[in-house]
């Protein structure tokens, strides 16, 4: 009598998460812009043998936006995920895998993330700040604003702006925006950027020092900026992380695959 | 010649009972949650 059939993977058998934890670094790692997103739950995984040792595996994930930058060298497991009341982003992911001899690679994936409805958001918290449009005129204005502050403060590198990561606005009891955008150093002083801007270009990749910016913007009753900016110093990057260095980014809701 | 008989619908009180204090196994998917849903 042939051996019966294993039985089918649960999603939170061992196995599956290890095979998750697979996909979601992979999605992380081949991810350009936005933020790093953690799993959240294993929607379904479905493992098609296809002779000894060698599965095809199908994975549905629900992963949650975190508050690190996809460009952060922050390993996965000290971000935060973004809360409930800070407008959550989900991604949905369709991953597939092989596992050959016991090691499992990545053959494709394809994401979409979409934040959560306003009226989620708002039924829960009514006062909390909602997502903006990332080409909000606000949005952009304090963006430049923060940039152009932080450079003319600052001792260091002139920074220059990557891509826009997200941005809220609140209207009550304050009008305010608040931001958060990805920077990079350039090869001059924010001294020497006061007399030539255009001549400061971002550092070549084998020197590259990205960084990261958040800063609040209050419109009304009265007018004021703080901001603060890190870089995270000189880092190894990968290959299609170089795909940042050259295009500033306007980011929605997003497909990658 | 083999004729089926009519089974009474087992009434839901005949059913065999479940021994006290099983818990059906949980659905093998989804799984868990392990932040928030949205």
């Amino acid at each position: 009598v042939p051996a019966a059939p294993p039985a089918p993977l649960g999603c939170d058998d061992p196995e599956s998460e290890a095979v998750a934890e697979v996909a979601v670094s992979y999605i992380n790692g081949h991810s350009h812009h936005g933020y790093k997103f953690a799993l959240n739950r294993i929607e379904n995984i479905l493992v098609l043998p296809q002779g000894p040792n060698n599965d095809i595996i199908f994975l549905e994930l629900d992963l949650l936006e975190t508050t690190c930058h996809i460009l952060s060298p922050l390993p996965l497991g000290n971000c935060t995920v973004r809360s409930f009341t800070a407008h959550a982003v989900e991604g949905d992911c369709d991953v597939k895998l092989q596992k050959l001899d016991g090691k499992l690679s990545v053959l494709a994936s394809k994401c979409h993330s979409h934040a959560d409805s306003s009226e989620d958001v708002l039924q829960l918290c009514p006062d909390c700040p909602l997502l903006a449009s990332l080409n909000n005129t606000d949005v952009l204005t304090a963006v430049t604003a923060a940039l152009n502050d932080h450079n003319s403060k600052t001792a260091d590198a002139y920074l220059r702006l990557l891509e826009i990561g997200r941005a809220n606005i609140q209207y009550n009891p304050v009008h305010l925006v608040y931001v958060e955008f990805a920077v990079a150093a350039t090869n001059c002083s924010a001294e020497a950027a006061k007399d030539n801007v255009e001549a400061c270009q971002l550092l070549p990749d084998d020197q590259s020092n990205f960084g990261f910016c958040t800063a609040t913007m209050v419109i009304r009753p009265s007018q004021d900026l703080k901001v603060n900016c890190q870089l995270y110093g000189h880092q190894v990057p990968a290959p299609d992380v170089l795909f940042f260095s050259r295009v500033v980014w306007v980011r929605s809701s997003q497909d990658t695959s | 010649s083999v004729a089926k008989r009519a089974v009474a619908k087992v009434a839901q009180h005949d059913k065999v009972p479940r021994p006290v204090g099983s818990v059906p196994p949980p659905p093998p998917c989804p799984g868990r949650i392990r932040h928030f849903k949205i």
